[in-house]
């Protein structure tokens, strides 16, 4: 039997956990739509939140009842060896850019995406400043893969995946605003990586890929 | 340590966000 | 040579790294103050910006001139696999507490905290919504330490230090309000780590075990 991950669909956070899975090999049941599952209902009932205290998803169920909240350690959890980073400093580093992630990029581009949403009410200063703070951290990581493919290592790992579906929002609500202050290396590598097939494995990614090859063109035309 | 912890970048309004972004995914999801 | 941890005096992030270092017999030297390390300059330099491009701390240099930033990340490398979790699972588990202590404890305690040492404008309705929410993440820790002493398997791990490095601010600035919907569960876990040796290694926690200790007194006080 395959474990469960609860969530509703288009949710990023458990995109990073389906893709580790979909590397790893683990076998894992989407449970994001009724009956199997409603967000703001099933997670709200007693069962679920004995398990899961906080009431959020992605939430982890293994066929052997071990339970996991909190995005990161799933898809931790659902990992191999080599997205987790297979040395010491290499498991270090992946954890480094986790945590950039969740630090440096989510606030600022949930700052800047929600308004365009319509989840939060539109302010145009703190639109701005979050312009500037995602500017200011897609300069990091454009500067780090200026000489490198990927973040850690030599091949794709957790690090990747956790910051390209941190940017996803990104991508897919203010891509043509991005694409001014876009870094070249980011598109690069941002296109690797959702070109490989497991990235493929979501329509979501497929939208991005698409776009992100668009963006990928148009700045090479805009090098040019 | 005050002055020195008023430079930490903290997401003070996060559970904020994280409310608003619960009830968009809960309209979504009917 | 000793590894270096650049940070700022009590720094409760980098207590993380350095109650790590501790418990795993890591050697590292803590650059904090001046001439060694200036906070607000030398985290400016381009040296240093080469190396740690958010110029944030802690920020760590191994005597092999490894880099890492991210508070999360050098804790976890500084570890021994007793305090990562020996197995998979508690692997995940300790890495589903340390994402529980940045997303669910820092903001609301930071917002809390902030106002009382002045370096933030007092807000009634923002305290007393920063308030709900501490209470609502001690309550789903002490539902947790109910069964249990440590937050994964029988001993310390880093899930513990970090979780209890996250509420140092709390214990040191709100301790009294803190107390009143405070729990047992929660005072007794916090006093058992704090009370273990290689906590008090540091004159912070000496001032926290004494006051936690008294927290534990009053609650049983409370409670007969």
């Amino acid at each position: 039997m395959a474990a469960t991950l609860y969530t509703y669909p288009e949710n990023w956070r458990a995109f990073k956990a389906q893709i580790a899975a979909q590397y790893s090999g683990a076998r894992l049941k989407i449970a994001s739509t009724s009956p199997a599952f409603t967000f703001g209902q099933s997670n709200r009932s007693p069962v679920f939140l004995s398990n899961f205290p906080l009431g959020k998803v992605p939430a982890y169920q293994g066929d052997d009842g071990f339970c996991l909240f909190e995005s990161n350690a799933i898809a931790h959890y659902l990992s191999n060896d080599a997205l987790r980073g297979s040395t010491p400093q290499a498991s270090a580093q992946v954890l480094q850019w986790v945590s950039f992630a969740d630090s440096e990029i989510i606030p600022p581009a949930s700052a800047w995406v929600f308004p365009t949403l319509g989840i939060m009410q539109f302010n145009k200063q703190a639109t701005e400043q979050a312009k500037e703070e995602v500017k200011r951290v897609l300069a990091v990581l454009n500067q780090h893969l200026n000489t490198r493919t990927f973040l850690v290592g030599e091949r794709v790992s957790l690090a990747d995946v956790t910051v390209v579906c941190s940017l996803l929002w990104l991508y897919k609500q203010v891509k043509k605003s991005l694409f001014y202050f876009f870094y070249p290396n980011r598109a690069r590598f941002a296109g690797c990586h959702v070109n490989l097939k497991q990235f493929l494995a979501f329509n979501n990614f497929s939208i991005l890929s698409e776009s992100i090859s668009v963006l990928l063109f148009k700045i090479v035309i805009s090098l040019a | 340590a005050a002055e020195c912890l008023a430079q930490e970048r903290i997401w003070f309004d996060k559970p904020r966000y994280d409310e608003a972004e619960r009830q968009f995914y809960e309209r979504m999801n009917g």
